[in-house]
């Protein structure tokens, strides 16, 4: 049988470990591609939920209007920079 | 599909582009091939051309870059965004950036594409064989001057076909030594510098001197990438270096020690422990290809889909046989109209020609290709005056005439019968017809005129001022059933809702047609509602809707529905 294996992590220099919450990546990237505005996201008048089902629709998922995992998931896949809503 | 505010695109047909730079991940040869082949996705079905200049502003400038670049919106190491391009005008709009941190690719994997050797161009076969083992990666091994080489075939051993890979000391690319080699060491700022660097850049692109001593000859490339590069970590671009100490132990390949995510590493000295240098080691990579065309989308005036399996879905996904969604063909020729493209008809023989008129066959041959009285023949009618479904089969109205094709199948094409022996009240020209779902009654349209057929029983004609449309309305040029005893009714960029029991339309309308179906003609001559998918027709083509309203298909009529050969 196979010895145990103990796996050792370690924290590599130069990586890009976002200590965002999974709230504050999503307003960043629902301001970023165009489903909420800079200036509502600021004065805290954009409902999160509204702006969710939208991208939730243009993406195909299930328009839940929730931040699940799978639309947490859509929302780190690799993708073009170009805003989906909006100029 | 979606294009942008104001429909923005180019004015002229003849679009311009030019390639500013290269990444080190891929050769120029297959950058320029990928990026053709991009833009021959979008010339195949619009009547657009592009064309490549070495110099001067070009139309769409294309260039990679990193992180900042010089425009307002960064990229972000890599993954995350892979590129971004601008909708089409002046200055940097219509331009396409692709971001230089990703590692590309033509989407499954490393593309060594070798130089020299005996394999004109070819690009490595890996694993391949060599003196017994296997090799993975370009390799030095049997060599003395320390160049590295692969087999472009599976067995070099037997076949004996290689050339060298991408190294600085093979070659540069773009700066201002034409391509020379790198000279180690080399002088810059002073300093001596015995492998690339980054140092005295801004934009982490590696380069060396062609010369010993930049800072008085101020000669320099840039080096491309080896197979063995790696990409993010603290190292882009930088190769392994093979065997490096990890916690101590000695490892000579890529490894996911050390790490959560079982994503492959190495380190870029020959020890981590001291050095912590490090990078992830290559990976499928993205298509240049793939992720091109749909930046060139972009410059032509499309914006983002929601058609998942459409091009220009903002989602990156590899596709091995990439075919142009009809969304995105839809998108397109809104904005420029379809190509020329290949004659869909076969070549037919004339009856001029000599072997014909000698061989036996000549009689049989020339009644077949004998001039057919267009009225006759569907497959020669350029486009019909009404097309519908009725118990079971389409029809297709022109000129007094109709034809049926089966809607079960492949069905021969039945007709031409004459609209007056079926249905005698009808006038020759029909605008559009429809089938009540639930009472299997008939309606024609005319003019301002409609007729109901129930069997062989007709009442009409009726003015169209009865259904509650007004008299600015000229006609009806189409209608979808929509359930539940209702019908939509199309007059170009308006539609109305008739509730066919009571023979009225409905409050409410006209709306607009580009509104409720985004990306159809809005000067269709035909609406119609075939296998529950709507059908937009002008001139030859039609563009099929689903119920969601999405356009997933854009086709001929003759050929897809009628099953013209």
């Amino acid at each position: 049988p196979l010895k145990p294996h103990s796996q050792v992590f370690v924290t590599f220099p130069g990586e890009l470990v976002s200590n965002m919450t999974d709230q504050e990546f999503a307003e960043n990237y629902l301001e970023q591609f165009g489903y909420i505005s800079k200036r509502t996201r600021s004065s805290r008048q954009v409902s999160l939920g509204k702006a969710l089902k939208q991208l939730q629709k243009q993406l195909g998922l299930q328009e839940t209007g929730d931040l699940d995992s799978n639309t947490l998931e859509a929302m780190k896949m690799p993708r073009c920079g170009v805003p989906d809503r909006g100029s | 599909f979606q294009t942008f505010e104001g429909d923005l695109k180019w004015d002229h047909n003849d679009i311009t582009y030019r390639v500013l730079n290269y990444s080190p991940d891929l050769d120029a040869e297959l950058t320029d091939d990928a990026f053709a082949r991009a833009f021959k996705v979008w010339s195949d079905v619009t009547p657009l051309t592009f064309t490549r200049l070495n110099s001067g502003e070009a139309d769409i400038m294309i260039e990679f870059g990193s992180k900042d670049h010089g425009d307002p919106y960064p990229f972000d190491g890599k993954d995350g965004l892979l590129a971004h391009a601008y909708p089409p005008g002046q200055g940097v709009q219509g331009d396409a950036h692709f971001d230089d941190d990703e590692f590309w690719t033509l989407g499954t994997g490393v593309v060594v594409k070798t130089r020299f050797g005996n394999a004109n161009g070819e690009i490595c076969h890996f694993p391949f064989r060599f003196e017994g083992e296997y090799y993975s990666s370009c390799t030095s091994e049997g060599r003395t001057d320390g160049l590295l080489w692969c087999a472009t075939t599976a067995n070099f051993d037997k076949d004996k076909k290689y050339g060298f890979c991408p190294s600085e000391n093979l070659f540069t690319f773009g700066g201002n030594s034409d391509g020379e080699k790198c000279v180690f060491p080399f002088i810059f700022d002073g300093e001596s510098y015995d492998a690339c660097t980054k140092d005295g850049r801004k934009d982490g692109y590696r380069w060396c001197s062609t010369t010993a001593n930049f800072d008085q000859d101020k000669k320099f490339g840039f080096c491309p990438n080896r197979d063995t590069a790696v990409t993010g970590g603290n190292s882009q671009g930088d190769p392994c270096v093979f065997p490096f100490t990890f916690t101590g132990k000695t490892y000579s390949s890529c490894t996911s020690e050390g790490r959560g995510d079982r994503k492959l590493w190495c380190a870029t000295t020959s020890n981590y422990d001291t050095d912590k240098k490090w990078g992830f080691c290559s990976d499928q990579g993205y298509s240049l290809f793939l992720v091109a065309a749909h930046e060139f989308g972009h410059a032509l005036g499309l914006e983002h889909s929601s058609v998942r399996e459409a091009l220009m879905y903002p989602m990156y996904s590899y596709i091995e046989d990439f075919r142009l969604h009809p969304d995105d063909i839809a998108g397109i020729q809104f904005l420029y109209g379809s190509g020329t493209g290949p004659d869909p008809n076969p070549p037919e023989p004339t009856s001029e020609t000599p072997d014909e008129v000698t061989l036996p066959e000549v009689t049989t041959t020339t009644t077949e290709i004998a001039p057919v009285d267009p009225t006759n023949n569907p497959c020669k009618v350029k486009y019909f005056d009404a097309i519908t479904q009725i118990q079971g089969e389409l029809h297709f109205f022109k000129d007094g005439k109709y034809w049926k094709v089966s809607a079960a199948g492949q069905g021969a094409i039945k007709g031409p019968v004459q609209i007056s022996d079926t249905w005698p009240a009808l006038p020759a020209t029909i605008d559009t017809a429809f089938e009540d779902l639930l009472t299997k009654k008939l309606f024609f349209f005319s003019g301002r005129s409609f007729w109901v057929y129930t069997g062989k029983t007709v009442l009409g004609p009726r003015s169209l001022e009865k259904l509650g449309l007004g008299k600015d309305v000229e006609k009806i040029s189409g209608s979808l059933q929509r359930g539940q005893g209702k019908v939509l009714l199309f007059n170009g960029e308006k539609y109305w809702r008739l509730d066919v029991k009571a023979q009225v339309v409905d409050k409410g309308y006209p709306r607009y047609t580009d509104e409720s179906f985004a990306g159809v003609p809005t000067d269709s001559h035909d609406v119609f509602l075939y296998k529950d998918k709507y059908y937009f027709c002008q001139d030859r083509f039609y563009w099929r809707m689903t119920s969601r309203r999405q356009v997933d298909q854009v086709g001929y009529t003759k050929y897809d529905l009628l099953n013209c050969p």
